[in-house]
């Protein structure tokens, strides 16, 4: 891709990220994982596609059909083993290429 | 090799925030047309088996909560982390035309092996908007919902929703989006009401002065995504209960598929993609069904208004940036979708062409749109995709368009004129074209022997 997308390319990367779904050992219930966004950083605010939690709501998945329901749904709507992970990557920028050359010497999947 | 990952870090859920206007659209576009049988899912290539259903729960979570978005808190961010991280800036969907280009960055496959996976681009265009749900033509995974889709600039325009779906198990090959502004604006709102002042400040804070006006957006956006842009000379053409495209060469001249208008003197009615209103015309040219060129021209009763006539191309290379506008998947429900790719082949007899292929996405009802050079010159209309009759596979990226050139003169023979008579003559076309159009190879010489 040529230089007219730098801009975008460098944004997707640093605000790229996965979000991953855990419940305590139903087996059945995941791993659910989906792509996400992190909006701010320095809030650590991640924004992600609802479906990751709809396994764990509590009134179950039927809770997010369209209808009279509310158009939100607070933490509590969620069971508490509900366990939310967010991996992301270094993006651009000296401190990642600093982190590339080290990536060079390990595999890159165990 | 890429800069390894960072460990997972874990996260809590602050709320699950559906975008009411992102539904709205969605019933509307998809919801009240079952016969259609739109499918949803982040599954494989193939359509979901159960036909029964249409979209919705039987899909698995993530398509049972298209429209809903998580909004999550990191709980271990350490400082080391804020250092340096340029603010993430959101532009408003509305502001961005049919045809922008777009990128989006996501991860296929979700959390699987993100070492290698993590943050794969994929380039394509704004195909269609309905409010904040958008579609674009950018390839997307099963894995890659909520992914993040940006402008050129770097700034975020929305988040996938639907990464891929089918029309009556015809892959469509457009992903749904819903725009980041509107998504954003919902998720601020719910987190004041749960009480959340300073995350709610955090995300109002993202968006950009103008999307936080909501009143003033939506027109602007109208203004600027209809004006002087190509694909404006598309047309919806409706002959009794048949539809397809078609392309507005001149204020009272619309060309389009015969398999679109197939009988001469029948009456059709013409509806731009401007909100004017519909025109009736008259089909006054149409190729026989013997005639690989399936062609119709169609004479207005009324001058189109507010339509940049396009003008004609007269160099066809292959690999150049094309695109196909029409109303192919959702008709007038929302305007032409613009759909990317390349021209990917011109096929030629005796050094003139004949046939071109792009790589476009193209779905039923697109037939008589316009093929466009990224400068906005027409190529040719588009006749069909490909379809395999062994598999009942439906290919959306490789299709036929009939080059201009081989129109061109008998048109503008036809506007000097008003005689048909060079336009009978795309009836009787060399047997070499015709043997191009069965999907047949050029003879050329006879094959010799490798004994």
């Amino acid at each position: 891709m040529g230089r007219r997308w730098g801009p975008a390319m460098a944004a997707g990367e640093r605000a790229g990220c996965v979000v991953s779904a855990r419940g305590a050992g139903a087996e059945a219930e995941g791993p659910w994982s989906c792509s996400g966004v992190l909006l701010n950083r320095r809030a650590g605010l991640v924004l992600c596609h609802g479906g990751i939690v709809a396994p764990f709501l509590r009134a179950g998945p039927g809770a997010l059909q369209p209808g009279t329901g509310p158009s939100f749904l607070g933490p509590d709507s969620c069971r508490d083993d509900l366990r939310l992970y967010v991996q992301w990557g270094p993006g651009r920028g000296p401190r990642a290429r600093a982190e590339l050359r080290g990536a060079l010497c390990t595999p890159p999947c165990s | 090799a890429q800069p390894a990952p960072r460990s997972p870090a874990c996260a809590r859920l602050l709320l699950l925030a559906c975008c009411p206007a992102f539904r709205a659209s969605f019933a509307r576009l998809f919801g009240g047309d079952v016969p259609e049988q739109w499918r949803f899912a982040g599954g494989g290539p193939e359509p979901p088996e159960d036909e029964a259903s249409t979209s919705g729960a039987d899909e698995g979570p993530l398509l049972a909560a298209l429209g809903w978005f998580a909004l999550l808190r990191l709980e271990d961010c350490t400082v080391k982390e804020v250092m340096g991280s340029p603010r993430l800036s959101v532009v408003p969907a509305a502001s961005l035309p049919k045809g922008a280009p777009l990128l989006t960055c996501g991860s296929p496959f979700g959390a699987f092996c993100p070492d290698i996976f993590l943050n794969s681009l994929s380039r394509g265009v704004l195909s269609n908007a309905a409010g904040p749900l958008l579609l674009t033509d950018a390839r997307c995974l099963p894995g890659t919902e909520g992914a993040g889709v940006f402008s050129t600039h770097g700034a975020l325009v929305a988040l996938v929703a639907a990464p891929l779906c089918w029309r009556a198990r015809e892959w469509v090959g457009l992903s749904l989006l819903c725009a980041a502004d509107a998504l954003l604006r919902s998720a601020a709102l719910a987190l004041r009401r749960l009480g959340l002042q300073a995350e709610a400040k955090e995300l109002a804070a993202l968006l950009p002065r103008q999307a936080r006006d909501t009143s003033a957006g939506p027109q602007r956006a109208q203004v600027l995504q209809e004006h002087g842009a190509a694909w404006l000379a598309a047309v919806l053409v409706e002959c009794g209960s048949v539809w397809g495209s078609g392309v507005a060469l001149a204020p009272r001249l619309v060309l389009t598929c015969r398999h679109v208008a197939p009988r001469e003197n029948k009456r059709v009615l013409v509806r731009p993609a401007t909100k004017s209103p519909p025109v009736w015309g008259e089909v006054v040219f149409a190729t026989q069904d013997t005639s690989p060129y399936d062609v119709a021209v169609v004479k207005l009763e009324e001058s189109l208004k507010g339509i940049p006539f396009p003008v004609l191309a007269s160099y066809f290379h292959e690999g150049e940036d094309v695109c196909v506008v029409g109303f192919g998947a959702f008709g007038q429900a929302c305007g032409p979708s613009v759909t990317s790719g390349i021209l990917s082949a011109v096929v030629e007899v005796n050094e003139a062409p004949v046939m071109l292929q792009t790589t476009c996405a193209v779905h039923g009802g697109s037939s008589g749109g316009p093929l466009f050079t990224s400068s906005g010159e027409l190529l040719g209309i588009i006749t069909s995709n490909t379809r395999d009759n062994s598999t009942g596979a439906t290919y959306p990226h490789l299709n036929f368009s009939i080059p201009m050139a081989v129109l061109q003169p008998a048109l503008s023979q036809y506007r000097c004129t008003g005689e048909l008579l060079p336009l009978r003559e795309l009836d009787r076309p060399s047997e070499q074209v015709r043997v191009v159009w069965r999907l047949q190879r050029v003879p050329a010489q006879p094959h010799q022997s490798k004994l």
